[in-house]
């Protein structure tokens, strides 16, 4: 019998409860959470690595506009982005992970330039832009991330500096 | 926060968690999710564990490393080490948020304590299932 595959991925937590979504924006969600798993998915049945799985898995949840990471990324108080993103393999525990990062289109793949091209384990801040502007990523400008949703919500707690949305539709007391 | 873990057909497993952090974020805060062993965690031995949520709390329990050592070192199930560190010490400290993670056997683990988190995942049977709400 072959050897079992797995995958599991989320999308975000906080309080989201029935009723904030509309029903059109709860079939927009499953559908990217479906297309994201699938992405993984066929990568495992294919014989792939585990590796390969959960980054692509979170490509395609970083390329939805629904979730707080790469397009969709929250502004932070000067209203721009700062990407955080990391990635471990269990054979080896190598890992990688970036913080602070403002110009790859997908953060994941930052990190994953990290593991393999770094000696490092987290780059961070300027830093790690200008070694991830050596790397063969899709870089984009900083506002390539900007969605109205976010704009809102960012606008929103300006205005109100003890709450922030970290979901679409989800208010939650956040301190940073 | 978005996150993905997963198990291959040669026993390995991997995790990747990707945020934009909180909004309206100042003087370079960074979370939980790019720190090795509390956003993000993957060893052959445990199992690999990724995280979202209030990161502040996340790193202060060091949440995926704290998952995958009462697998490793304790014995506990999966599930029971996620529940335990989610809804137990994290949920006490006032950390709110979830994990996602799967074991070298195969065990897939979805744990959160909050009203909701969106979430993907393949049973053993090989159904796929996606969800928002807690009860969902």
């Amino acid at each position: 019998m072959a050897n079992p595959i797995a995958i599991a991925l989320h999308g975000g937590a906080g309080v989201l409860t029935p009723g904030l979504l509309t029903p059109e924006d709860e079939t927009t969600i499953h559908e990217a959470l479906l297309r994201a798993l699938k992405a993984g998915l066929t990568l495992l049945e294919q014989d792939g690595s585990s590796l390969d799985a959960v980054q692509a898995a979170v490509v395609e949840l970083e390329e939805c506009p629904w979730f707080n990471a790469g397009k969709g990324a929250v502004f932070t108080h000067t209203g721009d982005h700062e990407l955080d993103a990391a990635i471990m393999h269990g054979a080896n525990r190598e890992a990688g992970a970036v913080a602070g990062i403002h110009f790859v289109r997908n953060p994941i793949l930052a990190a994953r330039a990290v593991l393999e091209h770094s000696e490092h384990v987290l780059l961070a801040g300027a830093g790690a832009d200008a070694f991830l502007a050596t790397q063969d990523l899709e870089k984009v400008p900083n506002d390539w991330y900007d969605t109205d949703l976010r704009r809102r919500q960012w606008q929103t707690q300006l205005q109100a500096p003890d709450s922030v949305s970290l979901e679409p539709g989800g208010v939650d007391k956040k301190f940073g | 926060t978005v996150g993905a873990v997963a198990l291959d057909r040669h026993g390995h497993v991997a995790a990747a968690t990707s945020t934009g952090g909180i909004t309206n974020k100042r003087y370079g805060r960074v979370g939980d999710s790019p720190l090795i062993g509390t956003g993000t965690w993957a060893d052959d031995r445990s199992a690999a564990i990724s995280a979202t949520g209030h990161g502040e709390y996340f790193i202060r329990t060091v949440v995926a490393h704290n998952i995958a050592s009462r697998v490793l070192l304790a014995g506990e199930t999966l599930n029971t080490a996620c529940d335990t560190v989610v809804s137990g010490e994290l949920k006490t400290m006032g950390g709110n948020g979830g994990v996602i993670a799967v074991s070298p056997s195969g065990e897939t683990a979805l744990s959160f304590n909050t009203p909701g988190m969106y979430r993907a995942w393949r049973d053993e049977q090989g159904g796929l299932h996606t969800a928002i709400y807690a009860e969902d």
